[in-house]
């Protein structure tokens, strides 16, 4: 039959690169003749093809003895797709097609393997097949293809390699554990796999960092929905563990990501990961000496870092839908009605069962609280750059104004989620950390709240203290705006009741 | 609908695949117990650092004929030690990812001897890589001429002679003698012979 | 209250000292401990 040619072929493919090296004239002239006798022709025959080759490279590791070499086969497949990609001229399909064809027929067969063997489904093989399929990418991509000698051909190779780690990442996507959870660990091995995430983060122009946060959003989507309070499964604390180190690693190698791409990430990161969120957070860009945040002296407003506006890489204007018109036009010309529109329309349709620390549930849409006050500081900061600082630092501008309605107008759980997306902006020293610190310093001593501002200012401190209160990291703006407060001779936090009536909480206050 | 998607190689596949959509729009609210299982089989299975490594399909036998003990294995060793790097080191190479590997550190204790057999024996290889990396760490220079690492010696002459310094050139021979020689009289340096590495 | 990372980063490879720090993706073997048990082999070139 067909299909027996087909394992025919990949068989001898297999034992041909284990007598010659790869960059021997018999392999090129074996490609070569695959394609005139018609093995891989057709589309018909590269997708009857490729499903063989799987087939074949799943079934030699599942009948290896474990003690031999069980990759073999799957070594071999990926060695020929980079092969095919490379040697061949791209005529009806291009470079991109051909590579999401044979992916495909991959994730098919993949599917049904998992589909039919349940909870004995391995996922080692399709691993391995991914992890050399980049190995063997990195190899023949080295140096810009230097080893392609025809220039023409080289700058098209050139010029597909970011494609072809955003293929991979898409197919990653398609992966991602809430999909398969029998594939979990060996996903969040290849989204961090040396040859992959150092790749994505670094292809030039960022063009791997928007399915970086795709991928990164997939894995923090899975741990928040199955981290219930109580009852975590050990393996989601071992996903955790990993998860966590791969950010620690990311932070030390790259910090700017997590710096540009703090909003996105954080719109997927469970409340309870306190320690993660911070992790986040405290990415500072390559190269800045943070002044000491405990200094007694410090100013923010002296610190020359403050000047500059950081890079957010995803604009949170894109999150508002209908309320871009209401916020700018209120920043423009603030009017009660706007600030109202703003204020009824932070509510969601219906509950929604979330983990955090003294609620399980939210009825606002986070997400959008997170892109309001986002862009808000953004405009802040653009609009300080444009005029003076006065027209920002200015408790009657309508940057200010607008926060200060979704509080007086919010409910505890809006107010409550507002000040923690301020917090969120508490970072290095930088524009949005210096006008954010700013705002919930006034937030603090404003006596506009009337018989709100217990609640506000408990708020407020809630939401600081709890991310100083755990593990370090913690964030240099956090600390700074913390430190002030309670250095504060305007108003003495430890007389406000809901510290002095509560013995714990005044202890841990008296300490710091 | 799609014609290309009733290819019949693709049932049951396509079945599946279809269902994990299904999950991807509506993720259940506790972990099913089916769910949990396969969660734990993937850890379970999880992948190692050797499932990570880097295939090798054909082994290169040595480059060069060279009597070797048969007792040597044929594994490289290549255990882990998080052992902090040593901050004196100031070449710009000493802070490069090979310095933190294994192999990277092993080689910077290795004789000159020893590197030159890696590199014109394990020819196309990492090791070949890392024993070029340590003897550019130590000065010595590749040509591409002639595949001879060469090394550029300075002596420092005393002071009221006509030059402050004098310079020497020496090169290995891997062909012949295996051993470092100096260059003739007539040896000019040209740049664009030497490898950049 | 998250843990101690200290010990994590020290896994890591990442050191605490600012001038001497180094990337480790790029010889990543793991994101678990247990399954870092041996170094992979980083990218690297050899010329023609």
């Amino acid at each position: 039959t067909n299909q027996e040619k087909m394992f025919l072929v990949f068989t001898e493919w297999v034992k041909l690169l284990q007598r010659v090296p790869d960059d021997d004239v018999k392999v090129t002239v074996f490609i070569r003749q695959m394609m005139d006798k018609g093995v891989i022709k057709s589309t018909e025959n590269v997708i009857q093809f490729t499903k063989a080759a799987i087939e074949l490279s799943v079934g030699s590791f599942k009948e290896s003895d474990p003690a031999s070499e069980v990759f073999i086969a799957a070594d071999a497949f990926s060695k020929l797709i980079v092969k095919l990609l490379v040697v061949q001229v791209f005529t009806s399909l291009s470079r991109s097609e051909y590579l999401k064809l044979m992916l495909s027929v991959i994730t098919i067969v993949f599917s049904e393997d998992q589909g039919m063997t349940g909870n004995s489904f391995n996922e080692r093989p399709y691993f391995r097949l991914i992890s050399s399929l980049l190995c063997q990418w990195e190899e023949a991509s080295a140096h810009n293809f230097i080893k392609v000698q025809d220039q023409s051909y080289r700058n098209e190779l050139i010029d597909f390699s970011p494609e072809f780690y955003n293929i991979i990442a898409s197919f990653l996507h398609a992966f991602q554990p809430i999909a398969y959870p029998g594939f979990s660990f060996a996903w969040i091995t290849l989204i961090s796999h040396r040859m992959f995430l150092p790749k994505m983060l670094r292809l030039p122009g960022k063009a791997g960092w928007s399915k970086l946060v795709l991928l990164f959003t997939d894995l923090l989507k899975f741990m928040a929905q199955y981290t219930k309070k109580s009852d975590v499964p050990d393996a989601v604390s071992v996903v955790y563990k990993g998860a966590l180190r791969v950010f620690l690693a990311v932070a030390n190698d790259a910090p700017g990501f997590l710096v540009e791409n703090h909003y996105e990430l954080l719109n997927n990161l469970p409340p309870v990961y306190m320690q993660l969120r911070n992790v986040i957070l405290s990415a500072i860009p390559k190269n800045m000496v943070l002044p000491n945040p405990y200094d007694a002296e410090l100013r923010i407003s002296d610190v020359e870092a403050c000047q500059h506006v950081p890079n957010v890489y995803y604009d949170p204007v894109q999150d508002l839908k209908s309320l871009k018109k209401p916020v700018d036009n209120y920043l423009r010309i603030p009017s009660a009605s706007l600030s109202r529109m703003v204020s009824t329309s932070l509510f969601k349709p219906g509950y929604e069962k979330d983990t955090g620390i003294g609620y399980d549930s939210v009825s606002v849409d986070t997400k959008l609280i997170n892109a309001i006050v986002l862009h808000v500081g953004i405009e802040a900061a653009l609009e300080k750059d444009k005029t003076t600082a006065t027209a920002i630092f200015n408790t009657k501008s309508s940057y200010y104004t607008l926060l200060t309605s979704m509080l007086s107008d919010g409910n505890t759980e809006v107010r409550f989620h507002v000040v923690q997306a301020i917090a969120n902006q508490l970072r290095f020293p930088n524009a949005h950390t210096h006008w954010f610190n700013y705002v919930l310093k006034n937030f603090f001593i404003s006596e506009d709240w009337g018989q709100d501002t217990a609640e506000i200012q408990e708020i407020i401190v809630r939401t600081l203290l709890e991310r100083v209160v755990t593990n370090k990291p913690h964030c240099w703006g956090i600390v700074v705006t913390f430190t002030e407060l309670l250095r504060s001779s305007e108003c003495s936090i430890m007389t406000l009741p809901f510290v002095k009536d509560i013995p714990e909480i005044e202890h841990i206050i008296k300490h710091l | 609908e799609y014609s290309a998607l009733q290819n019949p190689l693709f049932r049951p596949g396509l079945d599946y695949w279809l269902e994990t959509k299904r999950t991807l729009l509506q993720p259940h609210d506790t972990m099913p117990a089916e769910m949990a299982a396969q969660l734990e089989s993937s850890l379970l299975n999880c992948p190692d650092s050797l499932d990570a490594d880097t295939p090798k399909l054909y082994q290169t036998p040595l480059s060069l004929p060279h009597p070797t003990s048969i007792f040597f294995p044929n594994e490289t060793i290549r255990l882990v030690s998080n052992d902090p790097v040593d901050p004196s080191k100031n070449h710009q190479k000493h802070n490069d990812i090979y310095s933190r590997t294994s192999m990277g550190r092993i080689m910077s204790k290795f004789d000159l001897d020893t590197l030159f057999f890696i590199f014109y024996h394990y020819q196309g290889t990492y090791e070949q890589f890392l024993a070029a990396r340590e003897l550019t760490i130590r000065g010595w220079q590749f040509n591409k001429l002639n595949r001879c690492w060469f090394y550029k010696e300075v002596e420092k002459l005393p002071p009221g002679m006509e030059q402050s310094e004098e310079i020497s050139w020496r090169y290995f021979d891997y062909q012949k003698s295996w051993l470092a020689r100096r260059c003739g009289a007539d040896f000019v340096y040209r740049e664009e012979e030497f490898e950049r590495i | 209250l998250g843990i101690d990372l200290t010990p994590v980063l020290q896994s890591l490879g990442i050191s605490s000292n600012a001038n001497g720090r180094q990337r480790v993706l790029d010889t990543f073997p793991s994101p678990w401990v247990e399954t870092s048990r041996s170094e992979v082999e980083p990218r690297f070139f050899v010329p023609e």
